[in-house]
């Protein structure tokens, strides 16, 4: 999954 | 994504599954607080709303898809469905959530990451779903005892919290900048107000009886 966006968590 | 976020997101969606199948099954959601229900559903609505503009991941856009989705549909379910709505335990969910949704409100326009229109409904989203647990919580004292599904959907909705705290944990010691702390915080008194029901809810099991809380 391309984490690091930033509200990345739901 | 690690595992414990994973396992989160997971017992999130059984909690849903748990309470959309007791009020399918049973046609009643007796026991249920319509005020909960109505606070997860803003919640969504007021988290989700970078559905449209950021896209993460698919897992991420559908998660978001299915938690608005439920959730509507169980407010609506008991607010509009012919059978299921005489059911709803109206003088039982006394709980005044505005004032919930206000403090909640007030909060995040004091404590936020930026000041940013998305960024005040997204601080305000985690705070309010911090204490939408309250109106259920009170109610089911209020009723004395829990049914079996709906005991195991706050303690689903209690796990969740908690193996997002292990995330947090997780991902604080593997990533150079994690820093989430309104997340965190938020999370932390959210996980603390299911302590005393897990804790009855502990016994209850433990004593194979019926979960009863104290009054």
């Amino acid at each position: 999954f391309s984490e690091g966006k930033y509200h990345d968590e739901l | 994504m690690n595992i414990f976020r994973l396992a989160g997101d997971m017992t999130h969606l059984i909690s849903i599954l748990v309470l959309l199948l007791k009020i399918y099954a049973t046609k009643s959601c007796s026991g249920i607080s319509l005020k909960t229900q109505e606070l997860y559903a803003l919640v969504f609505l007021t988290r989700y709303l970078d559905l449209l503009t950021d896209f993460i991941s698919i897992y991420n856009t559908v998660m978001k898809l299915v938690f608005i989705g439920s959730s509507l549909a169980i407010v609506w379910c008991m607010r509009r469905h012919r059978v299921v709505r005489r059911s709803y335990d109206k003088e039982l969910d006394t709980f005044r959530h505005y004032f919930l949704i206000a403090a909640t409100f007030a909060l995040a326009v004091l404590v936020y990451e930026k000041f940013t229109f998305r960024e005040i409904l997204w601080a305000f989203s985690i705070y309010l779903e911090a204490v939408a647990i309250l109106p259920q919580l009170v109610m089911l004292q209020r009723s004395g005892n829990v049914d079996n599904l709906t005991g195991k959907y706050v303690f689903f909705l209690g796990a969740y919290r908690a193996f997002y705290i292990l995330n947090w944990i997780y991902r604080y010691f593997t990533e150079a900048r994690f820093t989430r702390w309104i997340a965190c915080v938020s999370g932390l008194v959210q996980t603390a107000l299911y302590a005393d029901f897990f804790y009855y809810y502990f016994i209850s099991w433990k004593n194979n009886a019926k979960l009863k809380l104290p009054a």
